[in-house]
């Protein structure tokens, strides 16, 4: 493999969206990309990665490798990113380390790290990316992270009802309880503050806190996030990428017994 | 009460 981005935080990006959720990853890497999956350790989050070669400079893999890293080891390595560095990943035939390549062409500085792979038995879940769902939410992610924020401070479950009349994000704590309610909307100025829903029917919906908390880290990737709700299946939490791929978090709800 | 769920309530292993 030798993949290289033409600005180093990109990676650094998408691996700080979900180092706190999972601690360990295998990538795929093939000729049409780097794809990921991992399971949070209660089993409630799936956290899937799509790093397709539009988004790399240039990108090449000549047979199918998979890289297992720790997460937090891979994450200070990537401290070292910043938006005038390149970053090109190596790995060899036969892996048994990443090489990340850090370069400042303007600085002549160049900065060389090793990391070690490990061997990471995970089992890998059939998700159907395409997965139909009753209800599909497209919003500014910067809204999202903030209601998020709001509302998780008052209750360990949070729940998201869409009806005609507009998405509901509502907590009952033992002391307080809230609910913010966000209708469509366009804005033509900044479209990052769209709002749209397309439903065939309402959702109601409930998940614990904590691990909206754990979503919301990734909204750096993209001002916007896709929201897919149905009553029978893990609402899915997708940050898309401009260049193509993104992070997605499958989470699975609570139900009442 | 609410029970929660887990990822493999809902997908297969490959």
């Amino acid at each position: 493999l030798e993949a290289k981005f033409d600005d180093s935080t990109i990676f650094k990006k998408i691996i700080d969206s979900f180092k706190d959720s999972v601690t360990q990853i295998n990538f795929v890497c093939s000729e049409s990309g780097i794809e990921a999956q991992a399971i949070d350790d209660s089993r409630v989050l799936l956290v899937t990665v799509s790093i397709p070669p539009s988004c790399f400079e240039s990108y090449r893999c000549d047979r199918p490798t998979t890289i297992g890293v720790y997460l937090a080891s891979l994450a200070k390595l990537l401290k070292s990113a910043n938006t005038n560095s390149s970053l090109t990943l190596y790995v060899a035939d036969k892996p048994d380390e990443l090489l990340l390549l850090f370069e400042e062409p303007k600085n002549q500085k160049s900065m060389e790290y090793k990391l070690k792979l490990v061997d990471i038995t995970a089992d890998m879940l059939e998700v159907d990316s395409d997965m139909k769902s009753d209800v599909t939410v497209e919003m500014s992610s910067v809204e999202f992270t903030k209601t998020v924020r709001d509302l998780t401070q008052l209750s360990d479950s949070f729940t998201v009802s869409v009806t005609k009349d507009g998405i509901v994000f509502s907590v009952q704590g033992d002391t307080a309880q809230g609910k913010v309610l966000l209708q469509p909307r366009e804005d033509l100025a900044d479209e990052s503050n769209n709002l749209s829903i397309s439903m065939s029917k309402t959702i109601d919906l409930s998940f614990a806190s904590k691990y909206l908390l754990d979503i919301i880290k990734a909204a750096s990737i993209s001002n916007k996030i896709f929201l897919k709700f149905s009553d029978d299946t893990p609402a899915l939490f997708e940050f898309k990428m401009e260049k193509g791929g993104g992070v997605g978090f499958y989470l699975a709800p609570k139900y009442d017994d | 009460e609410k029970t929660q769920f887990t990822i493999d309530d809902f997908f297969e292993i490959m």
